[in-house]
Formats: C-alpha cells, sequence, structure tokens
C-alpha cells in the first residue's frame, strides 16, 4: 500500500508518454521524465539505402519504429500500462536489485505489404504482419 | 547516415547514433531478410522483365492495398510510371481483388517456354506455356490462380468472327505418340474484342504445387465458329514476340496453412 503523500503525487503527474503535453505548465512530469519516459521513436528501414532496389519493386522502405524509455512508477499515468506492468513496477520497488523495472514494448502493431523479385524473375506480394510499431505501452 | 538510422531522428530521440559497420550492417540485412522470410538476398535476372506484364499486374494489386503507403511508392517508382500511368483499364479485376483480400501472398510466374515445338499435325497450332511452381514457401495452399492472356483486336479477315479459346493441361508427354491433355477452360470471343483473358487454373496450380512432376505446362488452343484451328497470333492473342506489357503469365493466390516459426538462435 502507498502512502497518502505518494499517492497525491501520483495524481499530479498527468502526462501521457504517446501524446507529449502543449503546454509544458501542465504537465507534471519534468523535462527528464518527458525524455525518459516510455513512448514511441520513429526509425525508418529504408530498402533502397540497404541496395536492394534491384528485388525489391515496393515500398521504398518502412516506418518501423520502435519503443523505448523508462516505465516508472506510477505507471497508470503512462497510456497502455498493463495490469502486470504495475505489479512488475511494484516488486522492483521492493527488490530493485534482482527484480528489473518493467519493459517498454509495442502494444500495437501493423501489417506492411511487400512486393519482391524472387531468383526466377517472378513476382511475389506478400503480407507481413506485425512489422510496423503503432503505440508503445509498459509490459 | 547510416542505411538504417535516418540522421533526423539522431538529435530528438535522445540516444547516441553511430553509422553500422559493415558486419553489423550485413548482420542486419540478414535478420530483415529472416523476417522477410527469405534465406538470401534474390538476385533477379531483369534485362527487360521490370516492364513485363506480371510485374506490372503486380504492381496494380500492391496499389489496391497500400493505399494508406501511396505516398512512399510514388517516389520509389519513378521507373515504373511511365508504363503504369499508360495501363488503361487497370490489369487487376474485381474478381483479383476479392481474391487479394483473402489471401496472405499473391505471386506471378513468368512463361518459361522460350521455343515453339512441333507438335502433331492436328495440334500444329498450339501454343505451350509453362511455369516454375516448385520454390513454394511451406506451408502456403493456393487458393485461387489465373492463365492470363492479352488479347488485341483482329480487324482482317476474322473481322465478324468468334473465336472459341481452350486451355489445357499437359498431362501425359509420349515421345512419337499423341500428348495427353485435360481440358481446363474456354472462352469464346468476337474477333474485335481486347483487353486480358482470365482462364481458372486454380486445381492444376495446387496439383503442380503439391506434385511439382506433374507440372508438364499448359496448352492453348484457338478455333473460328466453323471448328477450324488457327493460330492464336492471328486471333489477336499476344506471346513471347509481342510488346513486354502485354507477355501472358500466371498468378497464383495463397493463404498461409502453417505459421511461419523464425529458428531460436
Amino acid at each position: 500500500s502507498a502512502p497518502n503523500k505518494r499517492r497525491q503525487q501520483s495524481r499530479n503527474r498527468s502526462a501521457q508518454p504517446q501524446d507529449m503535453p502543449r503546454n509544458p505548465n501542465m504537465s507534471g512530469y519534468n523535462s527528464s521524465d518527458q525524455k525518459t519516459a516510455c513512448k514511441k521513436h520513429e526509425l525508418y528501414v529504408s530498402f533502397g539505402q540497404l541496395g536492394w532496389q534491384d528485388w525489391i519493386i515496393a515500398p521504398e522502405g518502412y516506418a518501423a519504429n520502435y519503443c523505448a524509455g523508462e516505465c516508472s512508477f506510477p505507471l497508470n499515468a503512462h497510456m497502455n500500462a498493463t495490469n502486470h506492468a504495475i505489479v512488475q513496477t511494484l516488486v522492483h520497488l521492493m527488490n530493485p536489485e534482482n527484480v528489473p523495472k518493467p519493459c517498454c514494448a509495442p502494444t500495437k502493431l501493423n501489417a506492411i505489404s511487400v512486393l519482391y523479385f524472387d531468383d526466377n524473375s517472378n513476382v511475389i506480394l506478400k503480407k507481413y504482419k506485425n512489422m510496423v510499431v503503432r503505440a508503445c505501452g509498459c509490459h | 547516415s547510416s542505411a538504417l538510422f535516418d540522421s533526423s531522428i539522431e538529435i530528438h530521440s535522445g540516444f547516441i547514433h553511430r553509422r553500422l559497420r559493415t558486419d553489423e550492417k550485413r548482420e542486419m540485412q540478414r535478420e530483415i531478410l529472416s523476417i522477410l522470410g527469405l534465406p538470401h538476398r534474390p538476385k533477379p535476372h531483369l534485362s527487360s522483365g521490370k516492364y513485363n506484364s506480371a510485374p506490372l499486374f503486380m504492381l496494380d494489386l500492391y496499389n489496391t492495398i497500400s493505399n494508406e503507403e501511396k505516398n512512399e511508392v510514388e517516389g520509389f517508382l519513378d521507373q515504373y510510371k511511365s508504363i503504369f500511368t499508360t495501363q488503361s483499364p487497370p490489369l487487376a479485376s474485381l474478381q483479383d481483388s476479392a481474391f487479394l483480400n483473402d489471401a496472405d501472398m499473391v505471386m506471378s510466374f513468368v512463361n518459361l517456354v522460350e521455343y515453339d515445338r512441333e507438335f502433331s499435325p492436328r495440334r500444329r497450332h498450339h501454343k505451350e506455356f509453362k511455369f516454375n511452381l516448385s520454390q513454394i514457401p511451406e506451408g502456403e495452399a493456393v487458393t485461387a490462380s489465373e492463365f492470363r492472356i492479352y488479347k488485341d483486336c483482329v480487324s482482317n479477315a476474322f473481322k465478324n468472327e468468334t473465336f472459341l479459346i481452350s486451355i489445357y493441361q499437359v498431362v501425359q508427354e509420349h515421345k512419337g505418340r499423341e500428348t495427353g491433355m485435360f481440358l481446363l477452360d474456354t472462352r469464346t470471343l468476337w474477333a474485335t474484342e481486347e483487353g486480358w483473358l482470365e482462364f481458372d487454373i486454380t486445381a492444376t496450380s495446387n496439383l503442380w504445387v503439391m506434385s511439382p512432376r506433374h507440372n508438364l505446362g499448359l496448352q492453348l488452343s484457338v478455333e473460328t465458329s466453323n471448328g477450324n484451328s488457327i493460330n492464336p497470333k492471328e486471333a489477336g492473342l499476344i506471346g513471347r514476340d509481342g510488346p513486354h506489357d502485354k507477355q501472358p503469365f500466371m498468378v497464383a493466390f495463397f493463404k498461409v496453412t502453417k505459421v511461419h516459426i523464425r529458428t531460436t538462435r
């Protein structure tokens, strides 16, 4: 059970890592919290720059994205935090040496389609599930 | 910037980024190929293959399902644009779109027959088509398959004529004896009709995927309304010597039956 003081603190922390606050003063997070909070980061995998344009017809690349940042207490301020993430945080607080914090990981993934030639110059159009991170959360 | 990391991201993410070493880049390429389910980087022979009908047809399907990513595609496909914009009407039919919705993978196959063979006098006008279906990834089942051939308008002696176009599966081949054939599909058309013709060869494709030794190809014949066999070229059917964007090809739609599990390392 958390002391009242801490509960009060957690109520003030209203920023969500997915959506940055429009007015920084409205957020309970300080600037370092914002930098390290679990959120989606952009990363573009370019088939063109990998030198694969001779066999991949489309797309040129895809916005793969990735999740990174800290999942620290209070998790309920974080969007998409699982019940397990809350439990994991509590156990981490009790035993920080042995139990890590919950992981910042994808909660929503999208598919992409890739059009490419094979060795015999046949063309393949294939759907790949779970290729693009749409949202991150704490697990 | 490296191949994988966009330099503009480096400033905002708060992570220290660096250029990948050659071996690291190669390792990442290997990993991405593994995600795509490929054992190695394909090396297609594309002297004129990029502008063939099959890639254009597949691009049509790709655009149908990738409207969201349209902006990305447009920049990359400048080389296709001039040809693709001249394609009217679109290569893919409504039926193809229906197959597409149900498919996990679509694959087009180029015709492997390079020279016409001598057939018996009765079948001297038959045209032969062969496709390699032996390298389908494990766990993929054919849900639909079509043989597609383009027909031009004929405005010569056959102007007011109708043609009966028949597609056969070759089931047996013997030296010096008549080839065993099984009729798959027929179509009756006016000589003046023009466009892509689609023949359903789903059952045959399934057989070829399961048993590649039974893949002896297809044969096509054309008859006039009074039963005379004619050369498909006279009926306006485009063969190997026609334009690249009207070459005959085969397309198959697949559904995954087994889940692909990546090997644990």
